[in-house]
Parts: structure tokens; C-alpha cells; sequence
């Protein structure tokens, strides 16, 4: 695992942050956001609340294409899927140009550059919360993930940096475990 | 565009324009290595630029492979546990045109996945070990 330069994070007095949408999202969306939240919030002692406040969220999320004014344009189908700030900032941006899968098996999509948004959403909030890429493939927070594939659960890699920065969560059993299933993805690269 | 029922839509190109994905133009670039020129090769340096491999970009890329782009490529294959060969090969290639995070793999020549685990960085983690 990695941190940003000055390793920020959210203070102490900030540990139970709400987050809003920019864009009209389905509560199926939404709830999207929320499970990938949870994974975060079960192994520290950090919270998430969805509020209805875009402006005032501590976390601000929203769907954009091309050039959108932070200096990071997207550049459409596949390529970069999203990018998000160190803490704490809070901003989280999507490339409205994907194809996000919501539901369902990402796996057996007809579309080649169907991504799935929960694996997406998960490894962004670990950019919100501090940590930088790894060279770990098994981690969430490796840099790549390939078209139709599910990445959700948090590695050891992904727990331990996060840990570091805020402690654990009480209730956190030290489980994890790591599941990728993929399309496109051909590297054979060592594991660290 | 959101998907909330993938099952049972008809198959699609691989994008809606039927170009391929921004960065499968490089595969082109297979076998290339120091001393070569091939066309389009500045936009690859400009791939390594906006991911931090490459500090202090001029204003134009040339299209030469040159030494800056070689070191870029090292460090791109030690970041990504590749075999370092500081050449375009396929292995290297088929994870650079992956969809990825924007977020850069070194923040201002500071941090960088494995290739910014400095001595010290080991040292702190054999104290954290011991102290337990």
C-alpha cells in the first residue's frame, strides 16, 4: 500500500463524513455507493451517511465526461474510468462515458466495455481516504482493472494501509478476502 | 449510461463509435525499444506523463524512444511486478491499455507503489513488527 505525499487523512474531529450525488441516481445507484462505503467503513472506525446536501457533503460524487474543470479530463469509452482526491477533499469523479454495470452479473455482460461500478466506487474511496495505488494485483487498490471483471472485497494490502491510518473498527474480525473474476485481464505478474 | 439489468441486451461493438479504446493504438508499438522512432510514440510518453512516470514533461513529446521514455518503462514494470526490460514487449503493453484508475501511480516523484519502497520505508515496518 501507498499514501499520498504528507500522508493526509481525514482528522480525528472528521471520522463520520456524509457524502452526495451531483447527478439525479436511481437508488439502485446509490445503493451502489453505500455497499462500497460499508466495505471501507467494516474495517475502520470511519462512517458514511448519505445526505441530500451535494454542497455541504463532506464527500462529493458525481458523473462527468471530458474536460469537467478539475485539470483531469476523461477521455470516453474505457481508458481512465474515474479519479478522486486525497483527504480531504472529498471529490470523487466518474467518466459518464462508461458503460457501468449497476446490477447483475458483470461477468456475462453483452458489452465488452461494460464496467462494473462497485469495483470502481470501492477502489475511489480509497483515494478519498488516503491510500495511493499498490503494486499488490490482489489489493483494490491496484491501479488497473480490466472490462467485465468484479473486484469488490478489500485485500490484506488494502486493510493494512488503511489501518494505519485510522485503527481498525471494533467489530473488524480480520477477515479478508479477495475475489476477481475477469474477461480481459492477462497479466501474469508476480504477486508482492 | 447505467445498467441496472445487463441480461438480455443484444451484443454491442466494443465501443459505440466502433473505435477501439483510447489506448489500444499503443499495441502498435510491440518489440520497440531504445533508439527507435515510430509515429505516435509521444502520446505514449504523454500516457507515462499523466500517471507520473515522466516528470517535467516539455511542451511536445518527440517520437523517439529515448532514455527518459526507457526509465519510465522500468519503473512502470516494477510498479506492475512485469519483468523489467525497459522495452515495449507484450506483457508490458497488454497492462498499459487496461482501463485504470486516473489517479496517478507516482504523486510528484514521491510515492510509488513498488518501485518508491526506499530502505527506510522496510526499516519502519521492521520496528512496527518488533514493538509487537
Amino acid at each position: 500500500f501507498t499514501f499520498f505525499p504528507g500522508t493526509p487523512r481525514w482528522p480525528d474531529h472528521r471520522q463520520d463524513l456524509t457524502y452526495g450525488f451531483a447527478d439525479q441516481l436511481t437508488d439502485e445507484v446509490k445503493a451502489v455507493f453505500a455497499r462500497a462505503f460499508e466495505r471501507w467503513s467494516a474495517v475502520t472506525p470511519l462512517t458514511f451517511t448519505p445526505t441530500d446536501s451535494y454542497f455541504l457533503a463532506d464527500i462529493k460524487i458525481g458523473f462527468f465526461t471530458g474536460d469537467h474543470g478539475d485539470g483531469e479530463p476523461f477521455d470516453g469509452v474505457l481508458g481512465t474510468l474515474a479519479h478522486a482526491f486525497s483527504p480531504t477533499n472529498g471529490r470523487l469523479h466518474l467518466d459518464g462515458a462508461e458503460d457501468w454495470v449497476v446490477a447483475g452479473d458483470v461477468r456475462t455482460s453483452p458489452l465488452p466495455s461494460a464496467v462494473d461500478l462497485e469495483s470502481v466506487a470501492v477502489h475511489e474511496i480509497g483515494h478519498l481516504l488516503g491510500l495511493g495505488h499498490s503494486s499488490d494485483e490482489n489489493a483494490i487498490m491496484y491501479p488497473t482493472i480490466s472490462s467485465r471483471t468484479r473486484k469488490v472485497e478489500l485485500g490484506s494490502d488494502d486493510v493494512e494501509g488503511i489501518q494505519y491510518l485510522y485503527g481498525s473498527n471494533p467489530n473488524y474480525n480480520g477477515s479478508t478476502s479477495t475475489t476477481s473474476t475477469h474477461e480481459r485481464e492477462t497479466s501474469g505478474g508476480v504477486r508482492d | 449510461r447505467f445498467f441496472p439489468n445487463i441480461t438480455g441486451l443484444p451484443p454491442l461493438p466494443f465501443s459505440k463509435n466502433g473505435t477501439l479504446a483510447p489506448w489500444d493504438a499503443f499495441t502498435k508499438f510491440a518489440g520497440c525499444r531504445s533508439g527507435e522512432k515510430r509515429d505516435g510514440l509521444a502520446k505514449l510518453k504523454q500516457y507515462f506523463n499523466e500517471f507520473g512516470y515522466i516528470q517535467n514533461a516539455p511542451s511536445n513529446f518527440s517520437d523517439d524512444f529515448d532514455d527518459e521514455l526507457e526509465k519510465a518503462l522500468r519503473v512502470y514494470q516494477q510498479n506492475f511486478n512485469l519483468n523489467v526490460t525497459g522495452e515495449l514487449d507484450d506483457q508490458t503493453l497488454q497492462k498499459i491499455v487496461l482501463p485504470r484508475c486516473g489517479n496517478a501511480d507516482i504523486v510528484n516523484g514521491t510515492t510509488s507503489m513498488n518501485s518508491g519502497k526506499s530502505a527506510s520505508f522496510h526499516t519502519t515496518k521492521h520496528f512496527h513488527t518488533t514493538e509487537h
